[in-house]
């Protein structure tokens, strides 16, 4: 009988005790749509990308599309304050979200967008960056590893180059943006374990 | 339930955005 889903992608972290759990996927699903869609939009502008097979186009989205959308929503976790900000643009703290069951997940999120933010990146170097969260070659379940590997070499190249021309005295901020994808991955995998056990237990 | 991704009904969002889905359009 979960009585919360605390996850910004929703317009609250209340749920309606009366609804079955099939209808509140539904809603949860409605809610997190249009922000899937806007991360398949971004990808077709990648350079490159539709010009890889549909498969590994489809491979690369559904491996990468929840660490693209931790990146664009940090803006959802204000480090200062200590909230999160719903869909409905509505505030919610993180004491208020800990007694709602969120854990590990929660902490490791404010902890990701607090030092991603800390880092001062444009919104081109954000852009590429992201680019780079997406296509990265060691997703399971690619059928061509080569292309999506040159495609890839490509896309770290110029983000390599854009925060060079950009920040020339502080190159180390293009080795910490390296970093930071494992830290996505592990973040995506806590994510991943969340979503199982709502699928189990909704 | 090995998959998350498509336990969310992600790859089916996936590809319609990707092939510019019909339907939805008509909607």
């Amino acid at each position: 009988n979960r009585m919360h889903l605390v996850c910004p992608m929703n317009t609250s972290p209340y749920v309606d005790p009366q609804k079955s759990g099939h209808s509140i996927w539904e809603e949860f699903s409605m809610s997190f749509t249009p922000a899937v869609r806007e991360v398949v939009e971004f990808a077709k502008r990648i350079p490159g990308f539709k010009d890889l097979s549909q498969h590994d186009q489809v491979s690369l989205l559904k491996a990468g599309t929840f660490e693209v959308l931790v990146v664009r929503f940090t803006s959802l976790f204000n480090v200062k304050e200590r909230t999160v900000t719903f869909l409905s643009g509505r505030k919610y703290s993180v004491e208020v979200l800990r007694s709602m069951g969120a854990g590990d997940l929660l902490n490791s999120m404010f902890d990701f967008t607090e030092k991603l933010q800390a880092l001062n990146l444009s919104e081109e170097e954000m852009s590429l960056f992201t680019a780079v969260v997406l296509v990265s070659a060691d997703r399971s379940g690619l059928e061509n590893v080569n292309s999506v590997e040159a495609l890839q070499e490509t896309l770290i190249r110029a983000l390599r180059s854009l925060i060079t021309k950009n920040h020339p005295n502080e190159i180390a901020i293009f080795t910490k943006l390296l970093l930071k994808l494992p830290d996505l991955r592990s973040l995506n995998n806590m994510h991943s374990e969340q979503l199982l056990a709502f699928k189990v237990h909704p | 339930f090995s998959d998350p991704a498509s336990n969310l009904g992600l790859e089916d969002i996936i590809r319609k955005a990707l092939m510019g889905n019909m339907e939805e359009k008509q909607e």
